[in-house]
């Protein structure tokens, strides 16, 4: 899914 | 968020912050590695190409803006503060950039998520900040001569590594599609170039003596 895309780590 | 995630982001904000610490307050960056600096500097300017276009948090864009402004910052004051630069260790420090970077653009080339310059970029950087401390590591064993702040320094960078880790499987077990393999292997083996440095570390420190890596 497409959200799972979200790069949300640094 | 969960409390390994935050404990990597802290030791990697204590890392950076040690290090300025020994840079702006002793004016020394004896035992720093240039060339590992400015690598983190591509690092972090190729993998937060983002920063403008993708928004997940206040906390994640300000962490962004941190490592990306301590980094260049770290790297003018090795360059161009007077001071600074005459501790500098450059005849030790002679690692070749392109020697990490060229190898990682073509791994990113060829292994990555998706096929678009965003991504490619992104991947680069995981590979490229895998390697980066690597000059830092030569330059450790040449000097041998190693100062309480900068074995500190090295020794958070590897403990926010090692929490990152520990952050992954935490997210694989209770997030559902959380997988993310380049991410996962390029961080393994930057964790596992840590491990010789965290050998000597811990025995410097049970027998209360001076860190010193072996010839």
């Amino acid at each position: 899914p497409e959200d799972d895309d979200v790069k949300d780590e640094l | 968020m969960n409390i390994f995630r935050l404990a990597g982001d802290m030791t990697h904000l204590a890392s950076v912050l040690v290090l300025l610490l020994k840079i702006h307050t002793i004016k020394s960056c004896a035992g720093v590695s240039l060339k590992t600096q400015e690598l983190y500097v591509i690092v972090f300017a190729t993998r937060y190409l983002d920063i403008f276009t993708s928004f997940v948090s206040i906390y994640n864009s300000l962490m962004k803006l941190i490592f990306l402004g301590s980094s260049f910052s770290i790297v003018w004051y090795m360059r161009y503060h007077k001071a600074v630069h005459r501790t500098y260790d450059r005849e030790q420090d002679t690692f070749r950039h392109w020697f990490l970077m060229l190898p990682c653009i073509l791994l990113a080339l060829l292994i990555h998520e998706k096929f678009t310059f965003f991504e490619v970029m992104w991947t680069f950087s995981l590979y490229l900040e895998a390697v980066a401390i690597l000059p830092q590591l030569v330059l450790l064993q040449r000097t041998r001569n190693i100062d309480n702040l900068t074995g500190q320094y090295i020794f958070l960078l590897g403990g926010y590594r090692g929490f990152y880790i520990l952050n992954w499987i935490y997210r694989y077990f209770t997030e559902p599609h959380y997988v993310h393999w380049i991410t996962w292997i390029s961080g393994l083996v930057q964790t596992l170039l840590y491990a010789d440095f965290f050998y000597y570390y811990f025995l410097s420190w049970k027998n209360n003596k001076k860190l010193q890596l072996p010839a």
